[in-house]
């Protein structure tokens, strides 16, 4: 464990929390892609598959954030879809989930470190969450503004992965530890926040809201 | 580079 990875990882938990708390203080999901919470939930579950296959005394806090991460998205789904189902904006949120689940799992068939089930669904889920966050900047671009407390849970969000970017560099250059599979899809999903990223610091920052020029 | 196949990662 190194100092970029325990940032990413907070800072992975604290864009889970900023969502909950935004949604249950509001009790609305404006402004909030389903699509996006549900890909999450999908890529938690694939990844952390061992979890219910072999289930071991919670023994360490790598169980225990991995059952955190699986039962908050889960709950945010919930949230979602039931309890707030009203206030869900299901008409701007209509990025086909398809277009992004179907290729990250063909591509990790073919493109995987080893072919069997727990490596491809692992491959899956590390694909399929580079492109998860596509449906919510798909949303805020339809909608053309992003509510602050939402610019903060994506400035969040975006940074886990920045930061576990700085953990790859540092466990190469200290640990010659390289997953290709895992830094790639990485950088592509860092990059996919980039534009955001710009908005968030030129304009949230100043406290200004984020509004696409439509 | 060694490939550390045991996921150590969230």
């Amino acid at each position: 464990m190194n100092i970029f990875r325990l940032f990413g990882d907070l800072s992975h938990l604290a864009a889970i929390a900023i969502l909950l708390l935004k949604i249950w203080k509001t009790r609305s999901c404006a402004g909030v892609s389903g699509k996006t919470q549900l890909l999450f939930a999908v890529c938690f579950i694939t990844r952390y598959i061992d979890l219910f296959l072999h289930f071991v005394s919670l023994y360490n806090t790598e169980k225990v954030m991995k059952l955190i991460y699986i039962s908050a998205s889960v709950f945010t789904c919930y949230l979602i879809f039931f309890k707030f189902k009203a206030t869900y904006d299901g008409n701007h949120d209509s990025m086909r989930a398809e277009f992004l689940i179907v290729p990250a799992a063909g591509l990790a068939c073919l493109i995987n470190t080893k072919f069997d089930a727990i490596e491809i669904l692992w491959t899956f889920s590390i694909y399929l969450e580079a492109v998860a966050i596509l449906p919510q900047l798909f949303l805020i671009s339809k909608t053309g503004e992003a509510e602050t407390i939402t610019s903060h849970y994506l400035f969040a969000q975006g940074s886990y992965r920045a930061l576990y970017i700085l953990n790859w560099i540092y466990r190469y250059h200290y640990e010659s530890h390289v997953d290709t599979i895992a830094i790639v899809a990485g950088v592509v999903q860092t990059i996919l926040y980039c534009d955001f990223f710009y908005l968030y610091i030129t304009k949230v920052v100043k406290g200004q809201k984020i509004v696409l020029p439509a | 580079t060694k490939y550390t196949l045991r996921k150590d990662e969230l």
